[in-house]
């Protein structure tokens, strides 16, 4: 654990006079450590530590705690200012039905993802459309109108011949005519090398100007994370993360990354496969998951 | 930091940095950068080009785990699919299906996920554009039902390969991994060599959690061969490294895209220069 790592690190360190350059030397390189091995992005950690460098060095040493728990606290404080504020929740659009859209590569969660934020808005008394615009994996329309029924929300969905921004489109004119409160627009897993692909969702945002942009990645996801989502935020500006996988063991060091490169937002966590409601993100949590 | 024509304490690190973008862990890092400096410094080592062969050779010799051939020639030969949850696995299977094909091996897939919606369809709709036969029971059935039946239905047909799909699972979730050690229970008592074949299908994007992963599926089932899929991307795979120093569990094969024949038989020597680039 980090603050036994530090604690024989930082073991010369006694209760008096103040923080000394040599004293966190060691210490940043546990903390560094700690960081990769949670997969945050090694620029992102290399930046994290010279903050919190400057943030120690020359504090008192405090007798009521070990110097170990006090480099740990000062850690722990900047990690959870950087992840940010506390999440608002989804945005409201001011007339007309909220739209909500879901991007991200391939297996992140985004089609469990998109049902569970159905139902959080049906429990907060909303009446969402789902929008099957993932026409490109088998069954995928499949899986969504599944989803849909287990929760008791209607699915938009066309032939495997629509486009996936006309499905959206529709959805949304649907959405309109009928009254609903939100309509939220699954799309299929695509890689930010996908030229194509890109050029499909920055025409699905273009054509159904969203409220929301949610990027789901997956909690367990490597250095990699923060070239992709800048790639995506580059595309179609993107409100919020959905971070899942949670309920797993990995530290999610990508959501860290992910918000430090491009400052957007950690909305949701999700815990689990059921399409149960979405765990709202608390900074604090996830900076101690993080570090381990 | 191989084409500079001296090597500072800065190149080091910047190297380490690089193997670290690549996801193969701090402390893999350091560990092969630490004895590529001590090769460097007992063999004289002057020319960047010199060093970056020695560095490949280091990172080839890493990934020797055995061979990489799936197993084969038994009445049918039953492979085992595994893996966390999106990571590739039905799509693999349906690749592997249609490898095997255009080698002129028969397969039979088992829709084992019986649980995730749209499972079984997505399974039935590679059968149908590979004409392999599909063994299905309904939503909500019980796995190690599927594939007992899949296994008397194989025998049946004479196919010469078996391959089971089952649902994705987080390896800390002890129901779930107790609910695939008695799919393996089955498939032992079947036949004392089965499964023949048990693929652990990572998500090439994944960071150091691969590494839990590989332990706690290899501890359950006993995994004998890896495949990294989703290697299009742009991440590197990395992780395979710590995994094949710690397990010794050979990478069998790649997914390099979500089309049919997107499956590719693991290159060591392309993969550490995909890595080092
Ligand atoms: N354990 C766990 N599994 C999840 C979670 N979210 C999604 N999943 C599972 O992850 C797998 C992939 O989820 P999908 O919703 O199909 O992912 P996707 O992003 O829509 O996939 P593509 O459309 O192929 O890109 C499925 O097995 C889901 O049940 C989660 O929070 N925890
Ligand atoms: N780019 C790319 N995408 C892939 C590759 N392999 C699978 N995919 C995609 O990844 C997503 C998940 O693939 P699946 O085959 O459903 O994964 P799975 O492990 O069976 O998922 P669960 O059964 O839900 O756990 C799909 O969108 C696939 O098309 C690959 O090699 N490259
Ligand atoms: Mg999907
Ligand atoms: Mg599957």
């Amino acid at each position: 654990r980090l603050t036994e790592r530090l604690d024989a690190a930082l073991k010369k360190m006694t209760g008096r006079g103040k923080i000394r350059e040599a004293d966190v030397d060691e210490a940043m390189r546990e903390v560094r450590r700690a960081l990769l091995e949670a997969d945050v992005h090694f620029k992102v950690a290399r930046s994290f530590i010279a903050a919190v460098r400057e943030r120690a060095v020359g504090k008192e040493v405090l007798s009521s705690v070990t110097p170990a728990q006090q480099v740990v606290k000062i850690v722990h404080d900047e990690l959870t200012e950087l992840l940010g504020r506390e999440t608002e929740g989804l945005a409201k659009a001011s007339d007309g039905p909220t739209v909500i859209m879901v991007i991200g590569l391939q297996g992140s969660g985004k089609t469990t993802s998109a049902a569970k934020l159905a139902l959080r808005l049906k429990k907060a008394g909303g009446t969402p459309l789902l929008a099957a615009a993932d026409v490109k994996r088998p069954a995928a329309v499949e899986q969504l109108r599944t989803l849909g029924e287990q929760i008791d929300v209607p699915v938009h969905f066309e032939s495997a011949k629509s486009k996936p921004e006309h499905i959206a489109r529709n959805a949304l004119d649907k959405a309109r005519k009928d009254k609903h409160s939100a309509v939220i627009v699954d799309t299929a897993g695509r890689i930010q090398l996908d030229e194509e692909l890109m050029e499909e969702v920055r025409r699905m945002g273009k054509l159904t100007k969203p409220d929301e942009v949610l990027f789901v990645a997956d909690a367990m996801t490597g250095q990699e994370a923060v070239n992709v989502a800048a790639e995506f935020h580059e595309r179609v500006p993107l409100t919020g993360l959905i971070l899942t996988k949670m309920d797993g063991d990995a530290r999610g060091g990508a959501a860290l990354s992910i918000r430090a490169v491009t400052g957007v937002p950690v909305k949701f966590l999700a815990q689990g496969e059921k399409v149960e409601p979405l765990e709202v993100f608390h900074p604090d949590r996830l900076a101690s998951r993080i570090l381990g | 930091v191989f084409t500079r024509s001296s090597i500072g304490d800065d190149d080091w690190e910047e190297l380490e940095d690089l193997l670290i973008t690549g996801d193969v862990g701090p402390e893999f890092a350091l560990d092969i950068v630490t004895r590529l400096r001590q090769q460097v410094k007992d063999e004289g080592i002057k020319t960047p080009d010199a060093m970056l062969a020695a560095m490949q050779t280091l990172l080839i010799e890493a990934l020797d785990a055995g061979s990489g051939e799936l197993a084969g020639g038994h009445g049918p030969t039953i492979v085992l699919v595994v893996g966390v949850n999106g990571s590739g696995k039905t799509t693999s299977i349906a690749k592997l299906a249609h490898s095997l094909k255009r080698a002129g091996l028969t397969s039979l897939l088992a829709a084992a996920d019986t649980f995730r919606a749209g499972a079984i369809d997505q399974l039935k709709i590679w059968g149908d554009r590979l004409d392999q036969r599909v063994v299905a029971h309904q939503p909500g059935a019980d796995p190690a039902a599927v594939v007992f039946d899949a296994l008397g239905a194989a025998t049946a047909a004479g196919v010469d390969y078996l391959i089971i799909d089952t649902a994705g699972r987080l390896q800390t979730n002890r129901n779930l991994m107790a609910e695939l050690e008695k799919v393996v229970r089955v498939l032992n008592r079947a036949d004392a060599g089965a499964p023949h074949e048990v693929l652990l299908v990572l998500d090439g994007l994944t960071g150091q959690n691969a590494l839990s992963q590989a332990r706690l599926f290899g501890e359950a089932v006993g995994v004998t061969g890896i495949i990294l899929a989703k290697l299009d991307s742009s991440s590197k795979g990395g992780v395979v490294f710590p995994i094949t120093e710690e397990l010794a569990v050979p990478i069998k094969f790649v997914g390099t895209g979500e089309s049919i024949d997107d499956l590719a038989v693991f290159d060591p020597t392309e993969f550490v220069e995909a890595l080092l680039r």
